[in-house]
This record gives C-alpha cells, sequence and structure tokens, in this order.
C-alpha cells in the first residue's frame, strides 16, 4: 500500500542556461514570473 | 520588446522521477508538480528539435494504447503544451495505473525546452485543475485502490540522490518532531493560508495572513515584490538586472538563523537568493521550503503536514 519512487535532483535549466551564456540573453527576451503558473489560486485569501 | 516563452516555468524545476508508460514499457523521466494535475511526455509525431531531444511516446509500440481522438491544450505558466490525449497502462515504481488518460504533445513548448533534461511532468494536484476533466495519475491509483492511504509525502534532499515521493502514507525517517497540519484554503493547488513571515523575531511579510501554494514544481520561494524586497533586504542580497538576486558568500551573519542553508543556493557559482518576485499577492513555497519540511499531501483529510525534515 506504501509506494516509494526515487527522484534525482538534476541540474536547473537556469543553471544549463547560466553555464552556456545563455541566461541574460533569456531573461532580456522573456518575461519570466512564475506566479503565471497559478491562475486559478485564490489571491487574497478566502 | 518582451515577448513570451511556453512552459517557462520549467526555468525552475529540479527533481524529477521515472515512470513508464504502454505494454511492453517505455521510459521517462517526469517531474512531480504539485502545482498542477496532468501527465503528459512527448510524442513520437512531435517534430520540434526540443521533442527529438528527449524520450518521445510510440503509440504503435504498445498493445495496451487507446487512441481517444481528442485534442488537448494545457494552460502551463505563460505558455501551453499542445498535443492529444491517449489512454494506457502507467507504472509508477510498483504501482500500476490501467487506462490512464494523458497528454501526448505533438509541439514542444519553447526553444529552451530542448535543455530541460526531463521529458514530461506528471502532474499531483487536484482533479479540477486538470485539463478537460481527465483524472489525474494520482486519483486513479486511489480509485483502484492501489493505495493505503488517500495521501502521498515528499522528502527532497540536498543531494543528487536520497529524494523520495512516497504514495498512500508517511515515513517518519524523514523527519522529527511532530507534523503540523494545515488545511487546504483552496482544493486546486496545494493551496494553504499562512499567518505572516518572521525573520529574526520581526515579522517582515505577510502581515494579516496571506495564501501559500506547496509547490514541489518550483525551485524557489516566491511571492509579492514589497515581501520579497524585505526578506532579501534581511538575508543582505541585492537584484540584478535580470531580477536575480547575489548575495556575498561571506555575509552570512546577516542571514536569518537557520534559514541560510536552506534557503539560499549555496552551491558552485555564484550566491543566488532563492526568493524571488513573482506579480500576484500569492506566495509559491517550492522546493527550498520542501527541503526543510518534509510535506505530506493528504487528499483524504484536505490538509498539508509539514514537519521538520532529517
Amino acid at each position: 500500500g506504501i509506494t516509494r519512487l526515487p527522484l534525482e535532483r538534476g541540474k536547473k535549466l537556469r543553471e544549463v542556461l547560466r553555464e552556456k551564456g545563455l541566461l541574460h540573453h533569456f531573461f532580456q527576451h522573456h518575461r519570466y514570473d512564475i506566479g503565471t503558473k497559478f491562475p486559478h489560486a485564490f489571491p487574497n485569501g478566502t | 520588446e518582451v515577448a513570451t516563452e511556453p512552459l517557462l516555468n520549467t526555468l525552475d524545476m529540479e527533481y524529477y522521477g521515472t515512470i513508464s508508460i504502454g505494454t511492453p514499457p517505455q521510459d521517462f523521466t517526469v517531474v512531480f508538480d504539485t502545482g498542477s494535475s496532468n501527465l503528459w511526455v512527448p510524442s513520437n509525431s512531435c517534430t520540434s528539435l526540443a521533442c527529438q531531444n528527449h524520450q518521445m511516446f510510440n503509440p504503435s509500440q504498445s498493445s495496451t494504447y487507446k487512441s481517444t481522438g481528442q485534442n488537448l491544450s494545457i494552460q502551463y505558466g505563460t505558455g501551453n503544451m499542445e498535443g492529444i490525449v491517449g489512454s494506457d497502462t502507467v507504472t509508477v515504481a510498483s504501482l500500476v495505473d490501467t487506462n490512464q488518460l494523458f497528454g501526448l504533445s505533438t509541439t514542444e513548448p519553447g526553444q529552451f525546452f530542448v535543455h530541460v533534461k526531463f521529458d514530461g511532468v506528471l502532474g499531483l494536484g487536484y482533479p479540477n485543475l486538470a485539463a478537460d476533466g481527465i483524472t489525474p495519475v494520482f486519483d486513479n491509483l486511489v480509485n483502484e485502490s492501489l493505495l493505503e492511504e488517500n495521501l502521498f509525502s515528499v522528502y527532497l534532499s540536498r543531494e543528487t540522490t536520497g529524494s523520495v515521493v512516497i504514495f498512500g502514507g508517511i515515513d517518519e525517517s524523514y523527519f522529527t518532531g511532530s507534523i503540523n497540519w494545515i488545511f487546504v484554503s483552496y482544493q486546486g493547488y496545494w493551496q494553504i493560508s499562512m499567518d505572516s513571515i518572521i525573520v529574526n523575531s520581526q515579522e517582515i511579510a505577510c502581515s494579516g495572513g496571506c495564501q501559500a501554494i506547496v509547490d514541489t514544481g518550483t525551485s524557489l520561494v516566491a511571492g509579492p515584490p514589497s515581501g520579497i524586497s524585505n526578506i532579501q533586504s534581511a538575508v543582505g542580497a541585492r537584484q540584478d538586472t535580470y531580477g536575480e538576486s547575489n548575495a556575498s558568500k561571506n555575509t552570512s551573519p546577516h542571514f536569518p538563523h537557520l534559514r541560510f542553508l536552506a534557503q539560499m543556493q549555496n552551491d558552485q557559482g555564484p550566491c543566488i537568493s532563492s526568493f524571488q518576485n513573482t506579480s500576484g499577492d500569492l506566495w509559491i513555497l517550492g522546493d527550498v521550503f520542501i527541503r526543510v519540511y518534509y510535506s505530506i499531501f493528504d487528499r483524504a483529510n484536505n490538509r498539508v503536514g509539514l514537519a521538520k525534515a532529517i
């Protein structure tokens, strides 16, 4: 009834882009706002 | 001009595991994301470079695959995933989830996705977030009576290995002390009410209460600019031109007591603060928070349990 699934901690895309020198290019051309992932949330409490 | 990029939230995902789909099984690396509710992986009919760089599901190689003829568009951050809906057996560790509906992306979202290590996303949010009413994987596991309890829990390690998502139970070896339970305030995301944010005994954000989402699919802690600014000041971080905040590794006396190790990304390279602005009033408690607190997502009682992780 209890099942474990191991997770790996990998390199974030942010780090990959930084290493490739692409991170500033990314931020220059794209607006990044993690809040846009949650359009259905109640923003001001319930 | 600022353009948007689909699936931008993939910028800060860092924990993933392997599942398989089909008969015989085809393996995929997916992010277990409590901030969404769909399962999707790339389809072999996707010709974009990003798809070619990842594992792609081939329906013709699976004897248990069923086509639904249904198109799918999952809104995901600033963009969306376009694809089709199929049904097949999904195996999560030893759990065999039959007739699971899932998305097969036919266009891969964004040029930067080519650099992402994982192939897709497995959402662990509530069903009402799922596109087209598709039953999420976790709900199917419960419906098929495969789990001992209607909950799952997550332990995130700072190391490359050792992290785990536990379906159907709680493992006391991953935490010390008691579990603090907080009721879910909105059953969609794992959203809770937070009373305040205190640094060094002083309330510096979330005065009067605020809403927070516990999200395994985000690595940072994010919140409204005013609150984040106060926290950045408290940890001695400065925001650079592109919104990233840098801090000197030599200013540890200024970091909040006990929070430095948990909330600064102190790996090799620049020391980047783990706090980030969002445009809304929500707080997002991502992996840096979950690494500190073993997190229990209790669907049976609609509550989140937090206990001090080992």
